[in-house]
């Protein structure tokens, strides 16, 4: 894992 | 998906129905900001462009990315999306005449620029998506200034505006809770353009929270602001 960037929220 | 998350949602999915059944039972959106609801508008419109993306993946049958959260997250954008314009264009069609235009003087630019400039500097990545994205989160954070002025101005909100803003500032209240929660049991989780945007976010509905809270507590119908 590197950058984690999430986009799973709202 | 956790419980602050979910609770998050639909508080957040509470807020627009709160509004648009207000709107519709009183025929007025009096007390109401236009610009605020107008920012909301663009702040889903640039945050929510993925949704090409999975439109995309829909027809062309490429399934294999898409997730049981990938159409709860599709169905909520769309919703969200859906209620905001709805609500702006119904504020500038039937309801225009009840709108509290006069004394919603705050001007956009000055939470506009400073946004597009943030995003354009504090992003995770240089894209066209990417940097939308980012802007719509700040720009949320501070997209309530319009409503917290004319509410200042006006010094005092009806039941269901208020309870529309306490949803709205409770929302994301809850989300910090799902991040801190996330942070604790996803291992790599970290997002802190969202942190601290949400951060802002809520802090700036801090006095209303306070004033909302005595409202409920004394019974009152209408949320008072001191003189």
């Amino acid at each position: 894992p590197g950058v984690i960037y999430t986009h799973d929220e709202l | 998906m956790n419980i602050f998350r979910i609770s998050a949602d639909l508080l957040h999915l509470a807020s627009f129905f709160i509004l648009i059944f207000k709107m519709k039972a009183t025929k007025s959106c009096k007390g109401i900001s236009f610009k605020t609801q107008l920012m909301y508008t663009l702040v889903f419109t640039c945050r929510y462009l993925d949704l090409f993306h999975v439109l995309g993946m829909m027809i062309t049958f490429n399934f294999a990315h898409i997730t049981g959260l990938t159409l709860y997250n599709t169905f909520m954008k769309i919703l969200f999306l859906a209620a905001s314009y709805y609500i702006v264009y119904l504020m500038r069609t039937e309801l225009k005449s009840t709108s509290d235009d006069a004394r919603d003087t705050f001007v956009l630019w000055h939470i506009l620029a400073p946004c597009a400039v943030l995003a354009l500097i504090f992003n995770a990545q240089f894209t066209i998506l990417e940097i939308l994205w980012t802007f719509s989160i700040y720009l949320e954070a501070v997209a309530v200034m319009p409503q917290l002025m004319l509410l200042i101005e006006t010094g005092e909100a009806d039941s269901l505006s208020s309870h529309y803003m306490f949803a709205v500032g409770g929302y994301r209240a809850l989300y910090l809770v799902n991040w801190v929660y996330r942070y604790a049991t996803e291992p790599y989780y970290s997002n802190w353009i969202a942190w601290i945007a949400g951060f802002v976010q809520t802090a700036l509905f801090g006095d209303f929270f306070y004033y909302y809270f005595v409202k409920i507590m004394s019974g009152d119908a209408a949320l008072k602001l001191p003189t």
